[in-house]
């Protein structure tokens, strides 16, 4: 294998990415789903994570274009030069050109989208090519078995060189033969939106979006946007654990803080506060607690609530102090009996989750007002 | 024949010096085209042949002009 002169890589491990525009010669779910699969070529073998973005700038720009395409490497229509990609940096660092000359395919025949596009992003993660006739980043397109991970030795030693071995999977790849495509709806463990007894973790707004965790998945949803994007929780935090207990939002900090057992964390972005996990006593809890099941941050009140079974506890931020004793959930929240699966503000409602319900309550009116499917927010 | 051999001759070398120009930094003008031992296209077309794992020749030999019509990643072979 080699690198770029001067070995540029990424400096963080959560990488964004857009796919700027699209083919004609598939559709657009496909040219996705290639893409996502051609990243998790690398991600399963590195500490990097790939978040996917629908607008704005991104570290990887993937686009189609043909002949001259405002860069200083024209294509040369159909055959020759199929692609090409830059190695990590500003700008055009990282970007990725595909030659709309080529019939793009997510077969053998034609020229397979997936395959050129993991050699071009070995280059926009900063590997050069490799004089290895079997490995990936191996200049000439090949044939090539579409069920075996096309990563070879070489390609693996040379990304971890720079990145280092994933956290998370032996170092040897070669044993996975299929990329496990997240959103691969085949897979039965996959939670669906659609689902009518789905149930979540935890649930948080989180810089204007909000949350839903269910085991390693979350979904994300703007307000204002009538779509979700579904992501591994590792894309964003690759060393939280998955099934999380609770979330909350603390806005005004840019701070988002995660509970699992008797740990929590507290994420800025996409990236985890220093010092973090720390345990759940360091809050004002005793030593028996052992999990929350569910908190938020009311931002008018400057209070945090945290609640365990039927009862919780507030923390005043102004105080900086924890109630010295729990109070039952119905007495303050009226109509919201028993233990929660998960609760966050929006506005000047609470939504409380537990089970396949749902219940918006009032702050103002101290009441419920609204009965909803847990999966309100998100279209199915 | 030979008009005919003598064209195809010709379009491998071009061929084969735009591959060498696109993806080993061979730099084209009128001296350095020369196809004589020891020009910077054989140096070159040494470099290319060696990466690939072909007979260093320095000549536009049949195993080189099959690899030259493969189709590729655009991205060069050498740092630029």
């Amino acid at each position: 294998f080699s690198t770029f002169a001067g070995e540029p890589k990424w400096a963080k491990q959560v990488l964004t990415y857009r796919i700027v525009n699209y083919t004609p010669d598939l559709r657009p779910a496909d040219v996705n789903a290639a893409i996502k699969k051609a990243l998790s070529v690398w991600s399963s073998v590195t500490p990097l994570r790939f978040i996917k973005k629908d607008r704005g700038d991104a570290d990887i720009m993937i686009s189609f274009a043909a002949r001259d395409h405002n860069d200083f490497i024209p294509f040369d229509g159909p055959g020759g030069s199929l692609a090409h990609a830059y190695a990590p940096g500003k700008d055009f660092g990282g970007d990725a050109h595909f030659d709309e000359d080529e019939t793009w395919t997510k077969s053998t025949e034609g020229t397979n989208l997936f395959y050129v596009a993991a050699h071009e992003f070995g280059h926009s993660l900063g590997l050069f090519h490799s004089k290895d006739p079997n490995a990936l980043m191996y200049p000439v397109y090949r044939k090539f078995d579409p069920s075996v991970l096309p990563l070879h030795q070489d390609d693996i030693s040379g990304i971890q060189y720079l990145y280092g071995p994933s956290p998370n999977t032996n170092n040897d790849q070669r044993e996975s033969t299929e990329i496990k495509d997240p959103t691969e709806s085949k897979d039965p463990a996959l939670p669906s939106i659609c689902d009518s007894n789905l149930t979540f973790d935890a649930v948080t707004t989180f810089r204007g979006e909000i949350m839903f965790f269910k085991d390693k998945h979350i979904w994300r949803k703007h307000p204002a946007v009538s779509t979700a994007d579904f992501n591994l929780i590792s894309s964003f935090w690759p060393l939280l654990p998955p099934g999380v207990d609770a979330a909350y939002e603390i806005p005004e900090n840019d701070e988002t803080v995660i509970f699992k057992d008797n740990e929590f964390w507290v994420v800025r972005g996409d990236t985890i506060v220093p010092g973090y996990p720390q345990k759940l006593y360091t809050l004002g809890f005793s030593k028996d607690i052992m999990k929350i099941d569910a908190a938020f941050h009311n931002i008018n009140e400057g209070k945090t609530y945290y609640f365990i079974a039927d009862k919780f506890w507030s923390y005043d931020k102004r105080s900086q102090s924890m109630d010295r004793k729990s109070l039952l959930i119905r007495d303050a929240f009226p109509g919201i009996n028993g233990k929660i699966d998960a609760v966050f503000q929006y506005e000047n409602f609470l939504y409380f989750f537990y089970g396949k319900k749902q219940f918006e309550f009032d702050l103002d009116k101290k009441r419920v007002t609204r009965f909803l499917k847990t999966n309100f927010w998100i279209p199915c | 024949f030979p008009a005919n051999t003598r064209q195809t001759k010709e379009e491998d070398i071009q061929l084969i010096q735009k591959y060498l120009e696109n993806y080993y930094g061979f730099e084209k003008d009128g001296e350095s085209s020369v196809w004589k031992s020891n020009s910077p296209i054989i140096q070159k077309l040494k470099e290319m042949q060696e990466f690939f794992g072909l007979e260093v020749t320095g000549k536009p030999d049949s195993g080189t002009l099959d690899v030259v019509q493969k189709r590729r990643c655009g991205f060069p072979d050498i740092a630029g």
